[in-house]
């Protein structure tokens, strides 16, 4: 409830007209970005929490078959993903992507995930691997010096059949066999 | 011309012309002209002390003159393309860029735009924009959303509720857009969606422009009493945004049932899936 309230809190301060204009002095709206960064990082162990829920149940014993019991994951939002950055997915050999729908209906949608090289696998919750695309980050954008990222590539994949408000996940990880690298069309 | 760069799919496919400029688009096999270029308007500096004619800034969009700059003739281009997307990227100053692409089956054409820092080694503030023109006869009309709901009709230069007098012809013809900008005739529909609130107009009939991005060097004096002329580590910001774009072409176009696909292209880039990542050392088996 203490981290709700602050993001109810910090909802309550953003709906002054000049935070909604943007019309707040320059340092008002560095406290703004604080508090909405604050706010979200709080509310991360609710949804982290409920996930965790969702995704495991709240079953300690081991599930049948398996020896290991139910894992608690660590499920972090990337919120530089806008400008294609991601600790997680740049650094890790292999991760889990969870898609929430918010959409009252079954959608599709193209997931961009930042990562280092262009060697890595999707399986959906089936063990089906996914066809994946790499594309270049742009120069531009990888040229930004106070932009801290390993990223070279997005990797492009369809996530299909999300279920209204429910959710996906998908295990990606390295392998020894890289796809190939996104070359340009020769000019014109 | 077998010079021109294309990427689409099945629905949608976009034209390049030889100097990187978007060209035209082509929907269920009819084409029509459509160019997308970036602009920029130099900011007013006014005297502050008369109502009227104050500087452009935080509150108000105040173009010193009519003229709008244009940032370059020539744009370079990289085209990549899979089985999933199709990409150009385009590259038009140093400061300003942009990644056009389509999705396989996808009904839409993204722009990836990326602007800044604004560079005011000039002394001017510069307002700049996305404009897309097209030869759709829409008589002064077009439409802009009602935060994101009902679509209210515009007509330039007319107030609904009393005689105007627009003797601004830019600033007095600008709406707020939240999610979507559109215009059309009997024969055609295009639409903007917006992944942000942003400032937008049709100046010309067939042509809508949407402002991405602002850096001011004098306050407007309604009261911030701040310039906007935002930085971050010694530089002016950099944005980075999307616009969605929809057309609609036929002999006598569907309106509703192109607002309808609008309307669910809409609800699905406002509102994308939320994205959590996590780390494992479980093998795919233990995980599932």
């Amino acid at each position: 409830l203490p981290h709700l309230g602050f993001m109810r809190e910090t909802m309550g301060i953003m709906q002054h007209h000049d935070a909604v204009t943007g019309t707040e002095k320059q340092k008002v709206a560095y406290d703004y970005a604080k508090r909405l960064e604050v706010a979200f990082r709080a509310c991360g162990a609710n949804t982290r929490a409920a996930l965790n829920l969702l995704t495991t149940g709240n079953n300690p014993e081991p599930v049948e078959g398996h020896t290991r019991r139910p894992v608690k994951f660590q499920f972090e939002s990337c919120p530089l993903l806008n400008i294609s950055l991601c600790d997680v997915s740049e650094e890790s050999d292999q991760f889990v992507l969870t898609l929430y729908n918010p959409l009252s209906y079954s959608t599709a949608e193209y997931i961009r995930v930042p990562v280092s090289d262009n060697n890595f696998q999707i399986l959906d919750h089936k063990g089906v691997i996914l066809e994946t695309q790499y594309v270049p980050i742009p120069a531009n954008l990888i040229d930004l010096s106070y932009r801290d990222s390993q990223a070279k590539y997005e990797m492009v994949f369809l996530a299909d059949e999300l279920p209204p408000l429910g959710y996906r996940s998908y295990y990606i990880k390295k392998t020894n066999e890289p796809s190939l690298k996104p070359i340009p069309d020769p000019a014109n | 011309t077998s010079s021109m760069t294309r990427i689409g799919n099945e629905h949608i496919r976009l034209n390049f012309d030889t100097n990187g400029f978007l060209a035209a688009v082509t929907v269920e096999g009819m084409t029509r002209i459509i160019s997308q270029d970036f602009l920029y308007y130099e900011g007013a500096v006014g005297n502050n002390l008369e109502f009227q004619n104050r500087s452009s800034g935080a509150y108000i969009f105040r173009p010193l003159n009519s003229t709008i700059k244009i940032v370059t003739t020539k744009v370079d281009i990289t085209v990549y393309r899979g089985s999933l997307v199709e990409e150009v990227h385009q590259v038009f100053n140093d400061w300003i860029s942009q990644v056009v692409r389509v999705y396989r089956h996808k009904n839409y054409a993204e722009f990836e735009w990326l602007v800044g820092p604004i560079p005011i080694d000039d002394d001017v503030g510069k307002e700049v924009i996305t404009r897309f023109e097209t030869d759709i006869k829409s008589e002064g009309i077009f439409f802009t959303d009602s935060n994101g709901r009902e679509m209210i009709k515009r007509l330039r230069n007319h107030r609904d509720t009393w005689n105007v007098d627009i003797v601004e012809p830019e600033a007095g013809n600008y709406y707020p857009i939240t999610t979507k900008i559109a215009l059309e005739d009997n024969r055609a529909r295009l639409a903007i969606l917006t992944d942000r609130a942003q400032g937008g107009s049709s100046l010309k009939d067939g042509s809508l422009e949407l402002m991405v991005h602002r850096r001011l060097l004098h306050d407007d004096a309604f009261g911030v009493g701040e310039a906007l002329n935002e930085t971050a580590y010694g530089q002016g910001l950099i944005a980075r945004g999307t616009h969605y774009l929809m057309a609609g072409f036929s002999q006598k176009i569907d309106s509703p049932t192109q607002e309808a696909l609008e309307r669910f292209a809409q609800l699905e880039t406002t509102l994308p899936t939320w994205k959590f990542f996590s780390k494992t050392e479980y093998t795919f088996e233990d995980w599932m």
